[in-house]
């Protein structure tokens, strides 16, 4: 792990008292191949590894008795206060239902977490309406209409409409339906496809959500920064869900996404089922990416 | 860009954040900067990285194993989301264009609506389909796509396979299992591919090993790479593990595939 690392620098360089300057440059040259391999974008890291320096530099560890533990601290802290420092909630509409949009490049795993979603909040007392608009993708709306099944939520779909009429008519159906949340999810997308991000910003613009979720898949690599800016630039998210956290990536992309987009982390997808899904806690991807 | 008799400091870490960006990894950036270092007449300095990379991707076979005078078997394997129904799709399109049979295997029985997913796909690429209900033994979908294959005279079987993470050890046993059970019904298959989506970072290779300890990977597919993300992983996998990129996906369409090209890959990669 770093903070193994980064004792074992200390312990090498055998120093009492105050650190060296070539000892602090060694640790960060630590830090800095550690966030390399846990897929944080190399702009990130540069950042981030020069607002460490700064800290290491300074009184806390020139006058601390372990200046390796503070140091590991310090690198804690830093993840900790980009990544959102605490759990970050949904926010509510004052006037319902509450619309959530899901979007994301393909694959990120968003007609799941739109499923998971709806479990999770029909087991806090809500009543969600999920709606399919990837009109797209083979067999795209069976995928949602079956997971609406198995949480026992009802799926507003269409055909002969376009996906932005389509989610126009989900919203009119919450109404009428009195569902107080509605769960949008969307054809997976890239970032590049003009087309495709015009009608992400078309759907976004015509039902107006509280909240978009950016579906970010935890195994992404330095791309990561460009799609992030990407969507943030055309479709505009308030939070970021991170996916398929039960493999063994770092997630250094979460870092990445968190650093550019400054938009926190709001639910954590930890496997396949609908239940797996659970309010994000910075510090624990925070000791992930550090390894 | 690099030009002169030595390239500077800073012109070196310049190369290496190219790398680096290029999802190449640590590891992998280290050892291709560390032998371009030990030439000494390095002068273009995009010029000889070009050639390390070039170089690193080898001359494996590139191309599709096929079984002459019985039934191809390719078995489709990847973690979830990847791209591996959608290339499945793919393939048996191109193979009707070179007027070849298929049949499609739909051995997802786990996540909704995959049997669909595959069923409109093979509508699309005029494939035959073999699929049970949802829920069923995927070694069964698999025994029963052998015995249309072999009933029907089918030139190539394709078996998609449920997306999973190589941290399931569950699901990587099925695997082999599910390997196991071709290699006794028709012999060892003529691909078994891993598909990789070309956004993946560092745990690409960790992907690629866990897979080939597993069902034994003849090549790589790399999807997505219609984006912006340059599939860098694919050099690590080809060194550390000798698994060579057999495919690209260029795209969601039915034709949106083609066979890797190392040189187009390293220039789109150096940008
Ligand atoms: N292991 C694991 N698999 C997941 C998780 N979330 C989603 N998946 C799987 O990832 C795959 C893709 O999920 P989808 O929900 O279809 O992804 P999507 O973003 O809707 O895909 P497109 O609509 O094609 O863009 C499926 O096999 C899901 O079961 C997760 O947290 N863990
Ligand atoms: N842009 C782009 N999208 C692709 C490519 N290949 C597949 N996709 C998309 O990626 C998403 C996932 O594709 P699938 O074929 O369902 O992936 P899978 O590996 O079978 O997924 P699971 O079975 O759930 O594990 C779909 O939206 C596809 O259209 C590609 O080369 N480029
Ligand atoms: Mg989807
Ligand atoms: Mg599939």
């Amino acid at each position: 792990t770093l903070s193994e690392r980064i004792e074992g620098i200390f312990g090498r360089l055998r120093s009492r008292g105050r650190l060296s300057e070539q000892q602090i440059d060694e640790v960060l040259r630590e830090v800095r191949l550690a966030l390399l391999e846990a897929d944080v974008h190399t702009d990130v890291v540069r950042a981030f590894v020069g607002r460490v320096r700064e800290r290491a530099m300074g009184e806390e560890v020139r006058k601390a008795l372990t200046p390796a533990q503070t140091i590991v601290k310090i690198v804690n802290d830093e993840l900790v206060e980009i990544l959102g420092r605490t759990t970050s909630p949904l926010t509510w509409s004052p006037k319902p239902p509450t619309v959530i949009m899901l979007a994301g490049l393909q694959g990120s795993g968003k007609t799941t977490a739109a499923g998971k979603l709806a479990r999770l909040l029909k087991s806090k007392g809500k009543r969600p309406l999920l709606v399919a608009c990837d009109l797209r993708r083979p067999a795209a709306v069976e995928q949602l209409k079956l997971l609406g099944d198995e949480v026992d939520v009802p799926v507003v779909a269409r055909t002969g409409m376009t996906a932005v009429d389509v989610a126009a008519t989900g919203v009119e159906e919450a109404r009428r339906l009195m569902r107080d949340v509605v769960i949008v999810d969307t054809a997976g997308r890239l970032h590049v496809d003009e087309a495709m991000m015009s009608e992400a910003a078309a759907i976004r613009d015509r039902i107006q959500p509280t909240e978009t979720l950016f579906v970010a898949d935890a195994m992404t690599g330095q791309d990561a920064v460009n799609v992030a800016t990407a969507f943030l630039e055309r479709v505009d998210y308030t939070g970021i869900i991170l996916t398929k956290l039960d493999g063994d990536a770092r997630g250094g992309a979460a870092l990445s996404i968190a650093q550019v987009s400054g938009r926190p982390v709001k639910f954590a997808s930890t496997g396949e089922r609908l239940d797996a899904f659970e309010p994000f806690h910075p510090d624990r991807l925070a000791s992930r990416i550090l390894g | 860009l690099f030009k002169g008799t030595a390239l500077t400091e800073q012109e070196w870490e310049e190369l290496e954040e190219v790398l680096l960006r290029a999802d190449v990894g640590v590891a992998a950036t280290q050892r291709i900067v560390g032998a371009m270092r030990s030439r000494r007449d390095v002068a273009d300095g995009m010029a000889a990285l070009k050639d390390e990379l070039v170089s690193a991707l080898g001359h494996p076979d590139r191309s599709l194993k096929t079984k002459p005078g019985g039934t191809t078997v390719w078995l489709i394997t990847g973690v979830n989301g990847v791209g591996k129904t959608t290339t499945i799709g793919k393939l048996a399109a191109q193979l009707r264009d070179e007027g070849r049979s298929v049949v499609l295997a739909a051995a997802d029985t786990f996540r909704a609506a995959a049997d669909q997913q595959l069923e409109r796909w093979a509508e699309l690429s005029g494939a035959d389909i073999v699929k049970h209900a949802p829920g069923a033994d995927p070694a069964a979908v698999v025994y029963d796509g052998v015995a249309a294959a072999k009933a029907r005279a089918r030139d190539v079987l394709i078996v998609d396979t449920a997306g999973r993470l190589q941290t399931k050890k569950n699901l990587m046993e099925e695997l082999g299992k599910i390997r196991r059970i071709l290699d006794r019904e028709t012999g060892a298959p003529e691909e078994v591919l891993l598909v990789l989506d070309a956004t993946t970072g560092q745990n690409g290779v960790a992907q690629a090993r866990a897979f080939a300890e597993v069902a034994g990977i003849t090549g790589i597919v790399l999807t997505k790479l219609d984006g912006t993300a340059k599939g860098g992983i694919v050099i690590a996998v080809q060194q550390e593990l000798g698994i060579p990129v057999k495919l690209v996906g260029l795209g969601e369409g039915i034709g949106d595939l083609a066979s890797f090209d190392p040189d187009g890959f390293v220039d789109d990669l150096l940008g």
